[in-house]
């Protein structure tokens, strides 16, 4: 799950995707 | 008055703000169900990263950000995460809600097992906000000035995010002096809010510490 992830690994995932789509 | 430039930047970070927020049945999950402490600290959580989400979304909105170096934006946002969460989350406190839901959700957090010390900074912090009665203008522009911020760790081109921060600035700047003529003070008590975020940022790590040992 998300929560089990860092700051900078959601922040890098976040970036990356389109959360939108 | 604001110039057309100012007029069309001021827009575009206020749409990008509104149209990114915790998702409604998330913000729903904190008034409507009990959680025992363990699952309560598993929905802040959840509630954390999806603040993460959407500030990274609201971000990559603001003019100009995703023509810096992509690991200066990375940079940027790791250094202002938790300042933009707890500008954002202020704004509960802020808003007009139905009876009992202000008291509900400061009941949530307060028995989250974050101790004392971290509690009252954050509280206090939450009332001087809830004091300025920000506008949603001011709100959205003072997290893009926040997340524009040249002095994080790892920032390599400063100069270049503090040619993006400037013009906000000079809006919010502009939008105080229009939006509060009688009170000449007030640009730079919202910038002094600033400084109590940095505060809050400094104590977070440890106040996640001492929240995940009890």
């Amino acid at each position: 799950p998300a929560s089990n992830l860092g700051l900078e690994d959601i922040i890098r995932k976040a970036l990356m995707g389109n959360l939108e789509d | 008055e604001l110039t057309q430039e100012q007029q069309t930047l001021l827009n575009f970070i206020v749409d990008a703000y509104n149209k990114h927020r915790i998702p409604q049945d998330m913000a729903k999950k904190l008034l409507q169900e009990q959680f025992n402490t363990e699952e309560n600290f598993i929905l802040l959580t959840e509630m954390a990263t999806s603040h993460v989400q959407v500030l990274v979304e609201f971000t990559k909105n603001i003019p100009g950000f995703l023509t810096l170096d992509h690991e200066d934006q990375i940079a940027l946002l790791k250094g202002s995460a938790v300042e933009a969460m707890f500008l954002r989350s202020a704004q509960v406190f802020t808003r007009k809600m139905p009876q009992g839901h202000t008291e509900l959700l400061e009941e949530r957090i307060r028995r989250s097992g974050i101790s004392e010390e971290f509690m009252t900074p954050m509280f206090n912090f939450y009332k001087s906000i809830c004091n300025l009665q920000m506008m949603q203008e001011e709100q959205a522009l003072l997290t893009a000035i926040t997340i524009l911020t040249p002095d994080r760790p790892y920032v390599k081109d400063q100069r270049a995010v503090e040619r993006l921060q400037e013009p906000v600035l000079d809006v919010l700047r502009k939008l105080c002096a229009l939006q509060h003529p009688q009170e000449p003070q007030y640009f730079a008590r919202l910038l002094g809010r600033l400084t109590e975020l940095r505060t809050l940022n400094h104590h977070h790590a440890e106040m996640l510490t001492s929240w995940r040992m009890s």
